[in-house]
């Protein structure tokens, strides 16, 4: 829904600071799947593709560290921190919740940076596939992300059998998040 | 003057997708 909001200034600022943010938060998705091995001999139609597809879904890996369940605040990536209820003002409730609920679980795992970058790359690498030529390289791209995440946690945690499982069982929650929120109506402001 | 352009989040993705690609071949 487009955001409604009765201060019509802080919603705008809050729109404007939340577009400020998100351009170069994709940008960084771009740049982060370039640095994973095996990405880039991918053709660039597959690429592009993988990007377009699982973009959103790394995004809201990334920003699960931005949302703090226990006190009901957002804090963007500039730094500025408002609680849900300002958020919900402007019409993102059902996507807030969502993504509450969901980084309070992917939270929980307690992943240490590099497992998470890991687990974000094998996210965009098991994005949607329609479009995609060349399925083969991609399966195997996919697998061996995928091998390479599970010995990193399988060697930190030896005695932890159940936390490689679960962190794959968010993959299906992600997609749901990404075929709830993405195609939903957001207004930006292009200078 | 600011242009307000309203677009979905998935497009706004995709833009800036493209716009990477093509300003890198």
């Amino acid at each position: 829904a487009c955001p409604v909001s009765g201060a019509e200034r802080t919603s705008q600022e809050i729109w404007e600071s939340f577009s400020q943010c998100f351009t170069p938060a994709v940008k960084e998705v771009v740049e982060f799947a370039k640095g994973i091995p095996g990405f880039q001999e991918l053709s660039q139609q597959d690429q592009v593709m993988l990007l377009k597809s699982g973009t959103f879904q790394v995004l809201m890996v990334r920003f699960c560290t931005l949302f703090n369940a226990e006190e009901r605040t957002v804090t963007f990536l500039n730094g500025q921190t408002y609680p849900l209820s300002t958020l919900r003002a402007l019409g993102m409730s059902s996507l807030l919740d969502a993504m509450f609920e969901f980084s309070e679980k992917l939270g929980s795992l307690g992943l240490e940076p590099d497992e998470m970058a890991l687990f974000m790359a094998v996210v965009l690498v098991s994005a949607d596939r329609s479009g995609i030529s060349d399925m083969r390289a991609v399966e195997q791209l996919q697998e061996g992300l995928i091998r390479a995440l599970r010995s990193l946690i399988t060697r930190r945690r030896p005695d932890d059998t159940t936390l490689f499982s679960k962190l794959l069982l968010r993959l299906p929650d992600l997609r749901t998040l990404n075929n709830l929120h993405s195609d939903k109506l957001l207004a930006f402001r292009i200078d | 003057p600011k242009t307000h352009r309203v677009m979905t989040l998935a497009d706004h993705i995709s833009h800036i997708i493209t716009q990477d690609f093509a300003r890198n071949k």
